[in-house]
């Protein structure tokens, strides 16, 4: 079926959908802070 | 049966009106039932006052012990936090809209009021209770709505509170204890002073045919927004006030303590409880914040992984 | 999605007309394909058997530029121009517009650039224009255009038709994502039984805690 061949196509064109330098340093800078704050609710929970 | 709900019967109406059952009873009305479109109305609302308060009236009708809530809309008027009876800026507005809500067809009456605690949880301050007692001495039976956006958001589902004033002077009856919930440290004495003159109202919801066939189109919106937003940024600003807040929360239960170091011996068992609970509810505070930051952190995670671990 | 239903129905219509012409009428019938604004895609019309019989004819030309409008680009028509029929300006613009597609196959931010060097266009503004107008309004890209780093950043092109060798990369693609996804529900499933197990490990351990209060508070 060439439409859903066409729409699938389109589809996985898209992935991956971000990629660059910056989003992963962002992305890494989300995370580290996440577990920066779960690092001190342990503290806290102690 | 669906939609039975949204009948209204006039007569029947009437004759609530006319038997009064609550003046007997404070606690008579025990349930809520808010229709899908008054929610959203109402949840968009609170939202889109961002960080001022802002209230709005609901439209509805009584059934039994249950307020049921069919409409909702709002009131030009914002920080209701700020002068008791802030609603008095809009009764020519109210007085308008009921008026040219009647000559559309719509019977049902204003049934209460809502209006927003953003970030600071669902209950009445104490102004809020002073309003509530107020429209429930001449407008009754009316009902007070709580909603706070912006826990709504870093929740994941609606915080909402129904409740109702006791009359003045009314003892109320031991209630079991309520769902605990975060009050910031600005707040505590104000709820702590005021949340034996009010109780809770159990909130369930409903939704008409046309409804669920509208939210099913939706559905593929919903997850779509939902996938694209991320709780870790919408709310960054709320969460690091709670931090705050926390922080401030232990430095005050650090104070207590250290006062009550010297005399640890002498002191009251029950005052030592009362300590306690201080330092656990801190934790649990700090559990939630924690909890909700991992979920929004997991969200992230698990969309990078689906959609950018993959390659042409 | 929404640019294969508004050209399904089309498809329908040439497949229609062109499953019972022949020769020239055929062919322009094919030319009214490739000229008409809203068709992008021409598998189907490839596919139909009274197509396929134009090879080896004096329409078999007409078969050729079928085929550049499936899979092929601007920059083809005009390596081959010498064995091709001339272009009518719609078909032109549409054959650019297939380019734009094809280049957003490969890479995600196309420097402006490179977009004039392939679609012939002289400046910036007239890319610009062509971009917005012609692609964007059409439906077939969403995208930003930065000024400032001269590229257009594409967010969504719809696809092409594809040839028969591309369709183990997608297979392979697919492949891989449902794996990824399928591990990741797999692991997502274990740390919920982890999380599970560490709270009941947990309730437990606290009232074990709690029984030894008790007993050292009786024994004092």
């Amino acid at each position: 079926e060439n439409s859903l061949l066409r729409q699938v196509s389109s589809l996985l064109r898209r992935l991956p959908a971000i990629e660059s330098v910056k989003f992963q340093d962002d992305f890494l800078m989300e995370y580290n802070d996440t577990l920066l704050i779960t690092y001190l609710a342990m503290f806290t929970n102690c | 049966d669906l939609d039975s709900i949204y009948v209204y019967d006039e007569a029947a109406q009437s004759q609530v009106q006319q038997d009064r059952p609550w003046s007997q009873d404070p606690n008579y009305f025990k349930r809520v039932k808010v229709s899908a479109l008054a929610l959203l109305k109402m949840v968009v609302h609170a939202r889109s006052g961002g960080t001022i308060e802002v209230m709005g009236l609901m439209q509805g009708k009584i059934d039994g012990d249950a307020f049921i809530v069919m409409d909702a809309f709002a009131l030009p008027v914002e920080g209701t936090e700020t002068r008791v009876n802030a609603q008095a800026d809009a009764y020519e507005y109210m007085v308008e809209y009921s008026q040219t809500n009647k000559q559309a067809g719509r019977l049902e009456n204003v049934v209460g009021w809502y209006h927003s605690h953003p970030g600071y949880g669902c209950w009445l301050s104490g102004i809020d209770v002073s309003t509530q007692m107020l429209n429930q001495q001449y407008q009754e039976p009316f009902l007070a709505i709580v909603i706070d956006p912006t826990r709504t958001v870093s929740a994941g589902k609606v915080e909402i509170g129904a409740f109702r004033t006791y009359p003045e002077g009314h003892i109320p009856p031991d209630e079991p204890v309520s769902e605990y919930q975060t009050i910031p440290l600005n707040k505590i004495e104000d709820f702590g002073v005021h949340c034996k003159q009010y109780y809770a109202l159990d909130v369930t919801y409903f939704k008409s045919s046309l409804d669920c066939h509208l939210l099913d189109l939706l559905w593929n919106k919903y997850w779509v927004n939902t996938l694209s937003s991320s709780p870790l940024l919408a709310n960054r600003d709320y969460v690091a006030g709670q931090i705050s807040d926390l922080a401030e929360k232990l430095e005050q239960a650090e104070n207590q303590l250290s006062h009550s170091r010297m005399g640890s011996f002498l002191v009251a068992p029950q005052r030592k409880k009362e300590e306690e609970s201080q330092v656990a509810k801190i934790t649990r505070d700090s559990l939630k914040i924690t909890i909700e930051q991992v979920h929004g952190l997991m969200s992230q995670v698990i969309k990078d992984i689906l959609f950018n671990s993959v390659h042409q | 999605m929404d640019i294969e239903q508004k050209q399904a129905e089309l498809i329908e219509q040439f497949v229609s007309r062109a499953e019972n012409l022949r020769g020239g009428s055929l062919a322009n019938v094919i030319v009214e394909a490739t000229s008409h604004p809203s068709l992008f895609a021409f598998s189907e019309i490839l596919s139909v058997p009274s197509v396929a019989e134009l090879q080896g004819t004096e329409y078999s030309v007409y078969l050729d530029v079928l085929r550049l409008f499936a899979h092929g680009t601007w920059s083809d028509y005009k390596s081959n121009a010498g064995s091709l029929p001339p272009l009518q300006p719609d078909q032109v613009l549409k054959l650019k517009q297939l380019s734009v597609l094809t280049l957003a196959e490969t890479d995600k931010v196309l420097p402006y650039d490179q977009l004039m060097q392939q679609l012939d266009v002289s400046n910036v503004r007239e890319l610009e224009d062509f971009l917005i107008n012609e692609c964007m309004y059409a439906g077939i890209v969403r995208g930003k255009l930065d000024q400032l780093r001269r590229c257009f950043e594409v967010q969504f092109a719809a696809g092409r038709d594809l040839r028969p060798e591309q369709i183990g990369s997608m297979l392979q693609t697919l492949t891989t994502w449902l794996n990824t996804s399928e591990n990741l529900l797999l692991s997502i499933q274990e740390k919920i039984k982890w999380a599970d197990t560490m709270g009941e490990l947990d309730k437990k351990h606290r009232k074990e805690i709690e029984e030894r209060v008790e007993d050292v508070k009786k024994t004092l």
